[in-house]
């Protein structure tokens, strides 16, 4: 392919003994075009030059270069590339893979919200195994009431992980995810997950029912599940969500494929909110807690 | 280049933030602020407008490249085979439905095939989308071989006599190695069971997403042929931009849109009201 940004940064770097100001910001329009081919926001694309080009200014003047506290003789290419990938990770940190749970005996809720098609209801499955692993009693809610079949897809799941689904035909989801904290309390199940329906940000009706359910079920997480290929729309996404119910988290699916994924990045630079977990495949078995380092080479490329 | 003086850079940045946020891409992004370069120095435009209209016309243009004569016609008597592949959860199911409307509205005999026999629910998906709309739906069981119970729908159409088969096939990423395979063994076997078949292999690509779009279509083409491209979501924020890329490399038409989740919400792409969102 024509740009491949980072890659040529480095190669037209190397062998140099000292870098000047003319010659690093050479190098950042190849990080630039890297990035935006990865699919980071133009806006955040900006602000990340920004912050490097500061940075390697600063620090790049000398041969014998501080690098993570240490003394040490570093050619300035490879610490260029250094600054680029820690300022990348330091973006998408800092790490917070924890759920929230109640203190005590209360029951957990978690909230997955989403456009459509993103990924919610298998990483819904994903979550449960995993807490049921950890020995806790999760209750699916199937708080998608309008897709064909989404009821069917959940209980599905469900029965494939021997874990309860909470349906009542007929009801709003907002007085379903209710219900479904009494069924909890009753059958004592410690965490509840409420999978929703997908739905766009310009959709105000739908918007303002996550609002509703949030409003009544009062979840302790809520999570925004974000498909690894979004472009430039991962901005104004996950903007809306969080302006809308206030994030606790983001989940991104689909990393199995080759998306550079630059949408996590837009997504913690504009709403602040940790990346929590990767999805990494459609079993039920695949997802991972987040760490920035694999995913900062990643969009780098 | 030599035009700096006619086109300012602030024009260049304004243009560039209109057509990288709108997921158009290095590439193509590229290619278009050449050609207005070009232009500039031809007819040494200095008037905004002017340049705009440029970049619209050669958007147009790029989309007007992806020629529309792919796909075949079937025998005389047999029925039209449609196949509808992509990555997970772009909306392939609700597409194939939304194209079974259109169809039985026109007076055809439509027959769909739930060849998704991986994911939970997927054939009672494309059911109730069948009792929906008026087409019956043929499917196996869950965990089936997809291979088999695509050529079992494909040959029934024939007894059946339905004049447009709908063949939903599982979401799968093109990386893949083992899923793209069986894609191809799906689409042979379509021919197996009517000599032709698939006549069209439409790629459904969503519309929210960036560059790795290009890699898709690249994969799906190579594996199956595309003969068109079904845009949906693009009744959300996301502009779709991607595509100008996939038509610069790839020549394949965009068929139609997807703007809604309801049966109706299904139109022909329209490359002049495409273009007009894009630079909105
Ligand atoms: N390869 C891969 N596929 C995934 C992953 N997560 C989900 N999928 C697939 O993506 C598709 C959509 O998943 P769903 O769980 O139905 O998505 P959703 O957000 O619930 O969709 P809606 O309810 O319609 O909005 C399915 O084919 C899933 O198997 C992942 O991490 N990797
Ligand atoms: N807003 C909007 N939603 C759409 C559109 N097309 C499909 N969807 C929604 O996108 C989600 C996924 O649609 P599906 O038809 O299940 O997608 P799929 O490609 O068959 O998914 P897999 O079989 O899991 O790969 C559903 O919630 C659909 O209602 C569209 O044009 N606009
Ligand atoms: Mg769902
Ligand atoms: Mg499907």
């Amino acid at each position: 392919t024509l740009y491949r940004g980072f890659k040529s940064a480095k190669t037209k770097l190397t062998g140099k003994t000292t870098l000047d100001e003319t010659q690093i910001k050479e190098a950042l329009r190849d990080v630039r075009l890297s990035l935006l081919e990865a699919d980071v926001e133009f806006s955040v694309v900006k602000t990340f030059l920004k912050n490097v080009q500061e940075k390697a200014v600063g620090e790049l003047v000398t041969t014998t270069i501080k690098h993570k506290g240490e003394k040490k003789k570093v050619s300035p290419a490879d610490h260029f590339i250094n600054i680029c990938h820690d300022e990348l990770a330091a973006l998408m940190g800092p790490v917070d893979t924890s759920i929230n749970f109640k203190k005590g005996s209360g029951i957990t809720t978690i909230m997955m919200v989403g456009l459509q098609g993103a990924g919610k209801t298998t990483t819904t499955g994903k979550i449960a195994n995993k807490l049921k692993a950890e020995g806790h009693k999760p209750l699916l809610v199937a708080a998608d009431i309008y897709r064909p079949a989404a009821i069917d897809q959940l209980q599905v799941l469900g029965r494939q992980l021997n874990i309860p689904v909470f349906t009542i035909p007929n009801v709003a989801p907002p007085d379903l995810c209710e219900a479904a904290l009494r069924e909890a309390r009753f059958d004592k199940h410690d965490v509840v997950i409420f999978d929703t329906a997908g739905r766009l940000t310009v959709d105000e009706a739908l918007m303002g029912e996550l609002s509703d359910i949030k409003d009544r079920a009062r979840p302790d997480n809520i999570f925004l599940v974000l498909d690894a290929m979004t472009g430039q729309d991962a901005v104004t996404t996950a903007k809306s969500f969080d302006q809308r119910l206030d994030l606790t988290g983001c989940i991104l699916t689909k990393l199995d494929g080759d998306a550079r994924g630059g949408a996590a990045l837009s997504v913690k630079a504009v709403t602040g909110k940790p990346i929590k977990f990767l999805g990494v495949g459609e079993q039920l078995d695949k997802l991972e807690e987040f760490r920035p380092e694999g995913l900062a080479g990643r969009i780098l490329g | 280049f030599a035009s700096k003086k006619t086109i300012d850079d602030s024009l260049i940045d304004e243009i560039e933030e209109v057509l990288f946020t709108a997921d158009i891409g290095v590439k193509t992004a590229d290619r278009l602020l050449n050609s207005v370069r070009e232009a500039v120095d031809a007819k040494s435009l200095s008037d905004p407008k002017e340049v705009w209209k440029t970049l619209r016309s050669e958007a147009r243009a790029i989309l007007d490249g992806a020629t529309d004569t792919r796909g075949t016609l079937p025998k005389e008597g047999e029925p039209k085979v449609i196949m509808v592949l992509g990555v997970n959860g772009t909306g392939k199911t609700t597409s194939i439905g939304k194209l079974a409307h259109r169809f039985v509205n026109e007076g055809h005999t439509v027959q769909l095939v739930a060849g998704d026999t991986f994911r939970a629910a997927a054939a009672e998906q494309l059911e109730h989308w069948g009792r929906r709309v008026g087409a019956k739906t043929v499917r196996g069981k869950e965990g089936a071989d997809p291979a088999s119970v695509v050529f079992d729908g494909v040959e029934s159409a024939v007894v059946e006599k339905a004049d447009i088969v709908l063949v939903d096939t599982a979401g799968r990423l093109h990386t893949q190695k083992n899923l793209m395979e069986e894609l191809k063994k799906v689409r042979r076997v379509m021919g197996r069971a009517i000599d032709g078949a698939p006549h069209e292999v439409l790629m459904v690509l969503d519309a929210t997403t960036g560059q790795n779009a290009i890699q898709q279509a690249t994969m799906f083409n190579e594996a199956t042929d595309v003969t068109g491209i079904i845009l949906t979501k693009l009744d959300g924020t996301a502009k779709g931009g991607v595509v100008l890329g996939v038509c610069d490399a790839l020549h394949i038409p965009i068929r139609y849109i997807g703007i809604g989740e309801r049966v109706a919400d299904l139109k022909d792409f329209d490359g002049a009201e495409f273009v007009e969102a894009l630079f909105a």
